[in-house]
């Protein structure tokens, strides 16, 4: 038996909206420590990692270890369906083939339940290797969003270098170039809006920006991004979920024959 | 002239 019972309904259809454009089926993992969710798109190039940690939920009870393989897309039209304020609860059986989600209006004078059916999803789980990262760059997430947007209307590619100039984000087109260098900024009033470099050592890398972009779909869960970058590693784009947990994305890199 | 690498050439299969 599992319920899951989230105050805060509207962060669970953010996620959903954020990761089902990269995502169309995966696996739910539930256990004593929450909720979570690991899967690459089609092509292999990125990952998604999600976890919402179970001291995040209101109630959370989950007997035992469950994995649910739901189709994104139909998961994300259930939870459209329930108002921004509402409480959302997870509820499934042990070996049940559905799961409903159920969604209480904040006055409760609205109760309403979706039931959705689950699907049998072969999935490879990857080991996440722990790593140092040459750099680590944290700023707002409407500008990671905006910079991407903006490069990817010349280019397809970006290149991200970080020096202790700044980090500098580069593209290059049939119609021209674009280079857009942010520096480290601490002394804005908020802190959410500070650009902060942590960097180890230089590093410069190639992406694909049709993954960064369906990246910034995550930008409401989180006010700020943090990207971390090595050389020869997948950069991992994380953003925070407030109390509950986050969703990182992993991006293989595009390197030069 | 660019390749693209793949995620499972960096994280193992577990």
């Amino acid at each position: 038996m599992l319920e899951l019972r989230l105050v805060q309904g509207s962060l669970l259809k953010k996620v959903l909206e954020s990761i089902k454009e990269l995502v169309t089926d995966a696996n739910f993992d539930c256990s004593s420590t929450g909720f979570s969710l690991q899967a690459m798109d089609s092509s292999h190039v990125a990952l998604v990692a999600l976890l919402l940690r179970s001291e995040g939920f209101e109630h959370y009870r989950c007997d035992r270890n469950m994995s649910m393989g739901m189709n994104l897309n139909n998961m994300a039209k259930m939870l459209k369906c329930a108002g921004n304020d509402d409480i959302i609860t997870i509820k499934a059986d042990d070996g049940g083939d559905t799961v409903t989600f159920m969604f209480e209006s904040p006055t409760q004078d609205k109760i309403s339940d979706f039931e959705m059916k689950l699907m049998d999803i072969d999935s490879e789980h990857l080991g996440i290797p722990e790593a140092e990262y040459h750099a680590i760059v944290k700023m707002p997430s409407s500008e990671f969003a905006r910079i991407c947007r903006d490069l990817s209307s010349i280019g397809d590619t970006v290149v991200i270098s970080v020096t202790k100039e700044g980090v500098k984000f580069s593209t290059k087109g049939d119609i021209g170039s674009a280079n857009i260098v942010c520096r480290q900024n601490t002394s804005v009033d908020k802190p959410e809006e500070a650009t902060v470099i942590d960097m180890n050592e230089p590093v410069s890398l190639t992406f694909a920006l049709r993954y960064m972009n369906s990246f910034t779909k995550a930008t409401p869960l989180s006010n700020t991004v943090s990207i971390s970058l090595s050389n020869e590693l997948p950069v991992v784009v994380e953003y925070k979920i407030a109390e509950m947990g986050y969703v990182r994305f992993y991006l293989a890199p595009k390197i030069e024959e | 002239r660019s390749t693209q690498l793949s995620i499972t050439e960096f994280f193992p299969s577990t």
